[in-house]
């Protein structure tokens, strides 16, 4: 078999006990679609950067995974965005960190790979970036998710917990807070 | 955290990671997907994303390791991530990630509940799963 794109997407905070077998079908269906928007346009002629793109957009705009839409929270309520590409043609790369308004971060980084000088820009000159390149700002509230937001404060929760000196509360059930996005 | 990995027609490769970062997060902490060589990377044998305990994969520099295994000692793109995610698990580190090479093989190895990964061959068959 000769694969031609390959996806991965990660939930972000899994409440083990809490996936039911319709969200996990949903998760299925969305990792489909973005499957099929890649390969259709590897079948149009289209560039790798070109079907990356396809496919990680689908993600960032569903709230299912922890990108774009379905971002999960930072300790101080807000949603703080990365993303990256890397050309294997010309081994060029682009990249963005921490930023808030950004509808789809990969875009930007794709810009940055070919509309600039650089690899890596961050914070409020990614946004500046962006917005010179026309790309997709939005209202930071765009990413707010009900479920995002319950985990940060489970999350909050637990670390209190942790913490040797909180009283000898314990939340009624553990969210599994994986370290990664 | 997201990625794909895509082989084009023209035979070149292209990596590509999003994400939202990790819950309750502080300091402006990043991970690994937004540093080149650590949860992203491509070149003219493999692609490679990465979702993992970030600051494991920045210190392995994983997504390069994967490529310099196959660039220098000709390891074929399973062999190379596989020991590249038990070197990370080893550290202490756990996550996972997906590559391609440009033969159009993959590997997904991963160590952690929750991911889910699928890829679609040339004739457009597709496999998706989740790894328990």
């Amino acid at each position: 078999k000769k694969y031609v794109v390959v996806i991965h997407g990660g939930a972000g905070t899994i409440i083990r006990e809490k996936m039911s077998p319709e969200l996990e079908e949903e998760y299925l269906e969305k990792l489909t679609e973005a499957l099929q928007k890649a390969y259709a346009e590897i079948k149009n002629g289209k560039t790798s950067v070109e079907a990356v793109e396809a496919a990680i957009v689908v993600m960032e705009d569903s709230p299912l995974f922890n990108a774009g839409k379905g971002a999960v929270f930072t300790h101080d309520g807000k949603n703080e965005l990365d993303a990256a590409i890397m050309n294997g043609k010309d081994k060029k790369a682009g990249s963005i960190a921490g930023v808030h308004t950004i509808k789809n971060p990969i875009k930007v980084a794709i810009a940055v790979m070919e509309k600039s000088e650089h690899v890596m820009l961050s914070g409020n000159g990614a946004e500046q970036f962006a917005k010179l390149q026309g790309l997709e700002i939005v209202n930071p509230k765009y990413f707010w998710t009900e479920n995002r937001w319950k985990s940060l404060q489970k999350a909050k929760e637990l670390e209190k917990f942790k913490n040797p000196k909180a009283e000898n509360s314990k939340p009624d059930y553990f969210i599994i807070d994986q370290k990664f996005g | 955290t997201v990625g794909c990995v895509a082989l084009d027609q023209f035979g070149n490769l292209a990596a590509g990671t999003s994400t939202g970062g990790m819950t309750n997060k502080k300091y402006g902490r990043i991970g690994d997907a937004p540093i080149i060589g650590a949860g992203t990377y491509a070149d003219e044998n493999v692609g490679i994303s990465a979702t993992g305990w970030g600051e494991f994969f920045i210190r392995s520099t994983a997504a390069r390791t994967i490529a310099a295994k196959i660039q220098y000692l000709n390891k074929d793109v399973k062999t190379a991530a596989q020991e590249t995610i038990d070197e990370i698990e080893k550290m202490g580190g756990d996550g996972g990630l997906i590559a391609l090479d440009k033969n159009g093989n993959i590997a997904m190895p991963f160590n952690t509940s929750g991911m889910y990964r699928g890829a679609i061959t040339e004739d457009g068959e597709i496999e998706v799963e989740i790894y328990k």
